[in-house]
């Protein structure tokens, strides 16, 4: 596992032993942006391979905007749907079904909030009959195209992944802070949202750092935040790897293969109270010893990531063959898909689904969940950037999930 | 009087600003209403996320989230009123399902006068294009019912994905559009829209 991760690998490093039993009350989404898209014959070469007694599997497509067949964009990347949906579907089994919302048109601030409107309707949308009628979603039927255009049509499901990003100096503060307080409605309504932290350590998204007057340069040398990880109301997942020559009985140390986790301090959003505790013990027993010029070292603002899992040498099968993939784009899905499961869990035995999970895995209760994660660092804007440390720390946040632990506080 | 409302000081890096636009081309302008509640958004939240709230778990309905959070009929009609006032037919400005925000589909001689604004055509390095401008202006009595105005000064025409592939002998190499290896291609918000760029 140390040279080529599998499902089996991950299920062995965070112990993932178990059997949905609540498929059709649960779901599980991912987001994708057109012209992204994944390529059927790969999620079966996939299946075949590493699902025991499974030739075949799809998700369901629920497209926004324009019913376009997008499933076989030829010519188009598909990598990033293709190692989202294989390893987000395979890790929840194939029991599970998953749901893909494809934005159609792209990945701009329009589309995405075309599709929260979908989510928030005050006028057809909100009314509670058919808010019920679409009760039996998310299992409409293999790969069926389901609209999301026609508002509080459709329900998002229990925990979404994203494997997209920006960075705080691509959008403004205002338009940042409104598609935050659209994920808290998410959160109240019992979502979970997850986004990966990004891929360039401290720089944020594109290898980008800062000028001194906030414009994102190549040359420029102030750590620049991922959004939305820097938004309060998501997780963010950072990516860890195993070590040459170790194995999954180890400990994981920060990725620094390929990539460079994301994690830092947003410029934007201020710190929550769920995280004071464990982001002020960071700052105070490893204080960065940057400069104040090069990142928001102020102790009051939202830290991230929130927890991470492996996002190294990930098996995909792409174009027909097998590659190996690296990325927070990795790490996000499989999250989200141990979440998945103890949403399962939790509605087997009456429990609601466990919507924004950061107040409760910052909480003392939850401690021991995590594995520390206390190797490595996030290099950035001609920096070493920051360190894992032991507690949470700005490069893997909590650290990666002890599934039977997170289950067993979960049903507590 | 004319506030300003959101300024950018320059372009990310590898945009460019490039050409004026056709002062008869379209920009389909969108009105983000300002939301009722919002600021109250971490306390509902800790409310049903708290493991030791007694309402831990007690989510709530698309229903109820969108009453809470819904604009006021003032800040809609403020906004409404302002724009045919300014020339705007009522047939043109569209009011979404959510009630969040208000679309016109404006030309860039209309969105520049209502913003006070200088729309520019961006071109990425990699030959993309995106229509932004570094600042836009609204009246002072329109200012708190708006929070933002898109396409602005924005760029989220390059979502970036955050995934690598190796440099393994089963490389899959990633195409390169110029702008790292972590930028999907997508779509400017003026698409389908050419022709009147081109002019």
């Amino acid at each position: 596992c140390d040279k080529k991760i599998t499902p089996a690998c991950l299920r062995a490093l965070y112990d993932i032993h178990y059997e949905p039993v609540s498929t059709s009350k649960n779901s599980y989404g991912i987001m994708e942006y057109t012209p992204e898209t994944y390529v059927q014959s790969d999620m079966d070469l996939f299946a075949k391979t590493y699902i025991s007694g499974v030739d075949h599997f799809t998700p369901n497509v629920v497209s926004i905007e324009r019913n376009v067949n997008q499933t076989q964009h030829k010519g188009f990347p598909h990598v990033e749907a293709n190692l989202d949906l294989q390893y987000g579907m395979t890790l929840v089994t194939s029991k599970q079904k998953v749901t893909i919302y494809q934005l159609e048109t792209g990945a701009s601030i329009n589309d995405f909030f075309d599709a929260v409107d979908g989510f928030f309707c005050t006028s057809k949308g909100a009314d509670p009959d058919i808010l019920a009628r679409d009760a039996t979603y998310p299992d409409p039927g293999p790969s069926e195209y389901r609209k999301l255009r026609n508002c509080g049509t459709v329900k998002p499901a229990n925990v979404i992944s994203t494997s997209y990003g920006l960075s705080e100096a691509h959008i403004s503060l205002r338009t940042a802070a409104r598609q935050c307080a659209e994920y808290g409605k998410l959160g109240l309504m019992g979502v979970t949202v997850l986004y990966s932290s990004g891929d360039n350590g401290v720089a944020g998204v594109g290898k980008a750092c800062l000028l001194a007057t906030g414009s994102p340069t190549s040359s420029g040398k102030v750590f620049n935040p991922t959004f939305p990880s820097t938004c309060p109301y998501i997780t963010s997942v950072g990516a860890t790897q195993i070590d040459h020559d170790s194995s999954v009985f180890e400990p994981e140390s920060a990725c620094e293969r390929v990539i460079y986790s994301s994690g830092g301090f947003s410029n934007y959003f201020a710190m929550p109270e769920y995280q004071k505790d464990a982001v002020q013990r960071y700052l105070k027993n490893y204080p960065p010893s940057y400069p104040a010029s090069i990142w928001n070292s102020t102790g009051k603002s939202r830290a991230f990531p929130d927890l991470s899992a492996n996002g190294a040498n990930y098996v995909v099968a792409i174009d027909g063959k097998f590659n190996l993939v690296y990325g927070t784009s990795a790490s996000s899905p499989v999250i989200g898909a141990i979440l998945t499961m103890i949403n399962d869990a939790r509605l087997a035995v009456g429990k609601k689904p466990i919507g924004f999970i950061n107040p409760a895995i910052y909480s003392s209760a939850f401690s021991g969940a995590f594995n520390d994660i206390t190797k490595g660092s996030n290099p950035g804007c001609g920096t070493l950037g920051f360190n894992s440390t032991p507690g949470w720390d700005p490069v893997t946040g909590l650290g990666t999930p002890n599934f039977p632990k997170l289950l067993k506080h979960w049903l507590e | 009087p004319y506030v300003l409302h959101e300024k950018r000081s320059s372009a990310p890096y590898g945009w460019s600003r490039a050409r004026k636009l056709s002062s008869t081309a379209i920009i389909p302008l969108r009105f983000a209403i300002a939301q009722s509640n919002i600021d109250k958004m971490d306390e509902y939240l800790y409310d049903v996320s708290v493991p030791m709230s007694p309402n831990y778990g007690n989510h709530w309905t698309a229903a109820e989230v969108a009453a809470k959070f819904a604009p006021s009929h003032d800040s809609i009609d403020t906004i409404h009123s302002w724009l045919m006032h300014s020339g705007i037919q009522p047939e043109r400005i569209k009011l979404t399902q959510s009630k969040g925000w208000i679309k016109v589909d404006a030309t860039v001689e209309e969105a520049e006068s209502l913003l006070q604004a200088d729309f520019r055509v961006y071109t990425h390095e990699t030959g993309k294009e995106h229509v932004a401008c570094e600042s836009y202006r609204l009246p002072a009595h329109i200012a708190p019912h708006v929070d933002f105005v898109i396409p602005t000064v924005n760029f989220d025409a390059n979502l970036a994905k955050p995934s690598d592939t190796t440099s393994d002998p089963t490389l899959y190499e990633l195409p390169d559009d110029g702008n790292g290896p972590k930028i999907v291609g997508t779509v400017d918000p003026i698409v389908g829209l050419a022709g009147e760029l081109k002019d």
